[in-house]
């Protein structure tokens, strides 16, 4: 009988394909500014919504980049110190994709509803 | 260093014992409770070596002041998580006492023996979201423990200045803390 394995078991290789990052999509945003549509920009204004720089009036969430957008850009890129362009740069894109605490960074703080 | 709106905190006598615990229907299988009870550990030793505040694990999970669990989805309070990366985390501002991990990512607590390309630090983020619980909010200083992003593999669990200064404030100093040079942060650096 062999004698017992004394090395480690080998450890787990997870593999994520990028694309399958929550917030990769973004990347095809790069170099947007106002005045772009792009496919899919809804999604950018979610991010911005959920994260508290961008609210949403009426519901109806475009794919133009507008001047509500541009400010919501500038006021991340001031609240997480990067360069404030208004602009998706590769620094502001590079940040906006990785992964991050769920609180909001302008907000209100989050309440636990009392039942 | 910012705060939350209202600057809300523990509204205790200092000094104060917080009690945690882990809700026992929601962990990860593939890591022991006692490594995430030692990841743990650390990081609410990192917050009490600097306010007189101290913190104690409990059994008792119902009454505990921070309950801690690994969830998946949406999970009742309105932050769904989502998946692979993006959210890895949140906690709820004083004195709520509520903190969650996204159950789909890979935590991690010793990064070289975890290989995976997207392991996500375990004392890291809970050194983080205990400062969300203990009142602080994001700070745009990149080397801060409550910057709010935090990249796959990467280790940021050190208190900086930042963050040192922002709890102080609300709490006080722990009569024990002496500053360290490693301390310090170079908010230069942010541009």
């Amino acid at each position: 009988r062999p004698p017992p394995e004394l090395a480690p078991s080998p450890a787990t290789v997870v593999t994520v394909k990028n694309g399958s990052y929550t917030w990769h999509g973004f990347q095809r945003f790069l170099g947007a500014r106002r005045g772009s549509r792009i496919s899919g920009m809804a999604e950018l204004k979610k991010y911005f919504n959920r994260f508290g720089y961008l609210g949403f009036q009426d519901g109806n969430v475009t794919d133009v980049f507008d001047t509500r957008l541009e400010s919501a850009v500038a006021a991340y890129q001031a609240k997480l110190g990067l360069p404030v362009t208004g602009r998706l740069d590769s620094e502001t894109l590079s940040q906006m994709m990785s992964p991050r605490c769920g609180m909001r960074d302008a907000m209100q703080p989050m309440h636990a509803a009392m039942h | 260093y910012v705060y939350f709106p209202g600057k809300p905190r523990w509204a205790r006598p200092i000094p104060m014992t917080l009690t945690y615990a882990f809700s026992p229907e929601n962990l990860v299988g593939y890591l022991s409770l006692e490594d995430i009870r030692g990841a743990f550990k650390l990081a609410f030793a990192r917050w009490a070596s600097v306010i007189p505040v101290s913190f104690s694990e409990t059994d008792t999970y119902s009454f505990a002041d921070i309950k801690i669990g690994f969830y998946r989805g949406d999970h009742g309070d309105g932050e769904p998580f989502d998946g692979v990366l993006g959210v890895l985390a949140h906690a709820f501002s004083p004195e709520s006492g509520k903190f969650h991990l996204d159950a789909a990512e890979t935590w991690a607590v010793d990064l070289e023996s975890e290989k995976s390309t997207v392991a996500i630090d375990l004392e890291s983020v809970a050194t983080h979201e205990i400062g969300h619980l203990l009142g602080l909010a994001h700070s745009p200083v990149k080397e801060s423990v409550m910057y709010p992003s935090l990249k796959p593999r990467a280790k940021k669990a050190d208190l900086k200045l930042d963050d040192i200064e922002a709890v102080q404030a609300l709490y006080g100093s722990n009569p024990n803390f002496k500053f360290a040079s490693s301390m310090e942060s170079d908010i230069s650096s942010n541009q």
